[in-house]
């Protein structure tokens, strides 16, 4: 790609070809290519650079992030609660606990609420995050209703004056009806404890998922509105495409991604970033 | 869905005789469509469509099928026939001890497999050990430990963070306790990860097991091919196991795993429980991914 300097119908086939590889789906690729063929139609290129930078503009035009994005509190919250959801094993609760190590070396007071009571040592996996950030965290016997943990931890978080709150939640697919409205009255407690909480809801995505990804973030939105996505596994060699969809559907950016398992693998999102490692 | 959408495209086409590369194109974009979006590769859906294209032309229309459903028998035979006409089981050692080995990316659900695997060989009245060889995850011994006592199922694991020895002690444990099966639940891992790569060749050369199984989510989309061809080559594997199917992605990405390695599906994970695991059946995937 870096050596052609003029736009032909190949170099359109293997632009169309690294987009739907990178999970970005049919129809984004669609608009994306017409989008390119219109420009290229209307303006001159004379070299490579500004073909790639052309390329690069438009599918950067598609992916939403934020302007600044270096884990400061946006809120004013007293406590910022943070509320974790996604399919099984995206990464939730490894995420949590980069977060809480982020959060606890800007000075703030982290709790972590083990809230994944059904799981085999869910609890116990949270517990060694704490331990690692040297964050609290609230957990209560296995199998407990996770509304109790909510309720307890918010309450533990609000008499110790502590900043944040990360809630870790039980890993479940989006169509099973029953663990949504699990979900949905989850949400229901922490706003009946802070009516503007949870101040974000972030979903966790697998950089290997394909487009399901899209039919995951359309039905978790609906039972407990999305504010940010954290896309994970981004040191494999998955692209993680499948955000820019998301991102464009739900109007909603991606917010940190994670670079492995260790505590200090999780940053900011970098659409530019992004958009160059597409091309890798 | 994608049989209504062939079925308009054909509308015209009812009772002329022959398919002919023409009237096929537009059906064959659609099929390519419903593909991608079923998380096939792009390699193997072109591959796919042109194998397709071939066994389409010139095929008689016969008056009483419509041309959309003789296009949707064709996929669904030729898909069928690639994803695996029969279920192939997994290794069995009558003998002595059959050693099987669970491998694949973070988060795929190995050790929940590996649990139901136990269970199932269980039921069928053989005895197991479980070995507890991810020691880098945070509670993952204790995972699988909790697993195994659910089940009265011994898990063989230690303090230490070497793998190969966890995975060794849980051997001799088994052949010294007479055990049918030993089933090494391993950490998950990226495929380029040239280090934990190496633990797992380590692993096999020092155990040799007998069967190992690659386990990948059914969510999985392009990125499926890289990981499987990667564990194929380092590792070699001798099946494949398609987790979260109780889900509603298409699950392309086993179709894609099956046309570049060869490597025959063997279960179907179908939700959390221990009991919720199937064995696979090409027809009803075929089925999904053309849903
Ligand atoms: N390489 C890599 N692995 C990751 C990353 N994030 C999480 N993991 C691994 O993915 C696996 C699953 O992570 P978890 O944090 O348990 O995922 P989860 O969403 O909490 O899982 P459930 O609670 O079971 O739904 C673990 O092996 C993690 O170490 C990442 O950014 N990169
Ligand atoms: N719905 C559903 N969930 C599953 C299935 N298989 C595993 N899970 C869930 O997926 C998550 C990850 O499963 P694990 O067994 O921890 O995955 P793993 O491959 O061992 O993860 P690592 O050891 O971190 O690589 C857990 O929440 C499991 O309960 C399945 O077939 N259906
Ligand atoms: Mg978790
Ligand atoms: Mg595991």
């Amino acid at each position: 790609l870096k050596a052609k300097s003029k736009i032909d119908e190949e170099l359109l086939e293997e632009i169309e070809e690294i987009l739907i590889t990178g999970d970005i789906g049919v129809d984004t690729t669609f608009t994306i290519m017409e989008n390119i063929r219109q420009r290229v139609k209307k303006e001159r290129y004379e070299n490579p650079e500004e073909l790639n930078f052309l390329l690069r503009d438009e599918i950067d035009k598609f992916i939403i992030s934020e302007e600044s994005n270096d884990f400061e509190i946006k809120s004013n919250a007293p406590l910022h609660v943070i509320f974790v959801i996604g399919v099984n094993g995206s990464g939730k609760t490894t995420s949590i606990g980069k977060l809480a190590a982020i959060y606890k070396s800007k000075g703030k007071k982290v709790m972590l609420a083990a809230c994944d009571t059904f799981r085999a040592a869910a609890c116990e996996q949270l517990e060694v995050w704490a331990e690692r950030a040297g964050v609290a965290i609230t957990r209560l016997a296995d199998q407990t209703d996770p509304s109790a943990v909510i309720f307890e931890a918010m309450q533990r978080a609000r008499n110790g004056n502590y900043d944040v709150l990360l809630i870790d939640t039980a890993g479940r697919l989006h169509t099973k009806t029953n663990l949504m409205l699990e979900l949905g009255k989850m949400e229901k407690v922490i706003k009946r404890f802070i009516p503007e909480a949870p101040h974000e809801t972030l979903l966790v995505i697998d950089a290997t998922t394909g487009q399901n990804g899209l039919s995951q973030a359309r039905h978790f939105t609906k039972t407990a509105k999305l504010s940010g996505l954290i896309l994970t596994k981004l040191d494999g060699t998955a692209k993680g495409g499948i955000v820019i969809g998301i991102t464009q559907e739900l109007q909603i950016p991606v917010k940190y991604i994670g670079v492995g398992e260790q505590i200090e693998d999780l940053r900011p999102f970098s659409s530019k970033e992004f958009v160059e490692a597409l091309f890798d | 869905q994608l049989q209504d959408k062939l079925e308009s495209v054909f509308r015209n086409l009812r009772g002329q005789g022959v398919l002919s590369e023409e009237n096929i194109s537009d059906s064959l974009r659609e099929v390519r469509r419903a593909f991608l979006e079923a998380d096939v590769n792009f390699k193997v859906t072109k591959q796919f469509i042109d194998k397709i294209r071939e066994k389409a032309v010139g095929t008689e229309v016969i008056k009483s099928i419509k041309p959309g459903q003789l296009i949707i028998k064709i996929i669904h035979d030729e898909l069928v026939d690639l994803l695996g006409k029969e279920y192939v089981p997994i290794y069995e050692n009558k003998s002595s001890l059959t050693i099987i080995m669970v491998v694949g990316l973070q988060g795929s659900g190995k050790t929940t497999f590996c649990g139901k695997l136990a269970l199932k060989l269980k039921k069928e009245k053989k005895s197991v050990v479980l070995a507890g060889a991810d020691v880098y995850r945070p509670a993952a011994k204790d995972q699988l430990k909790t697993l195994g006592k659910s089940m009265g199922i011994p898990v063989v694991t230690d303090d230490s963070k070497d793998a190969v020895q966890i995975c060794k002690n849980a051997v001799k444990y088994a052949v010294d306790n007479y055990a049918d099966y030993v089933i090494l639940d391993t950490a998950g891992r990226l495929h380029i990860d040239e280090k934990l790569m190496a633990e797992l060749q380590e692993v096999k050369s020092s155990v040799n097991p007998n069967e190992i199984l690659f386990v990948v989510d059914a969510m999985t989309g392009q990125d499926a091919v890289n990981s499987a061809k990667e564990f194929s080559e380092q590792v070699d594997y001798d099946g494949i196991v398609l987790t979260k199917m109780d889900g509603d992605a298409k699950g392309g990405a086993a179709l894609s795993i099956r046309t570049i390695t060869g490597k025959p599906i063997k279960f179907i994970g179908v939700g959390e429980k221990p009991t919720d695991l199937e064995i696979f059946h090409p027809d009803r995937l075929a089925s999904r991914i053309l849903g």
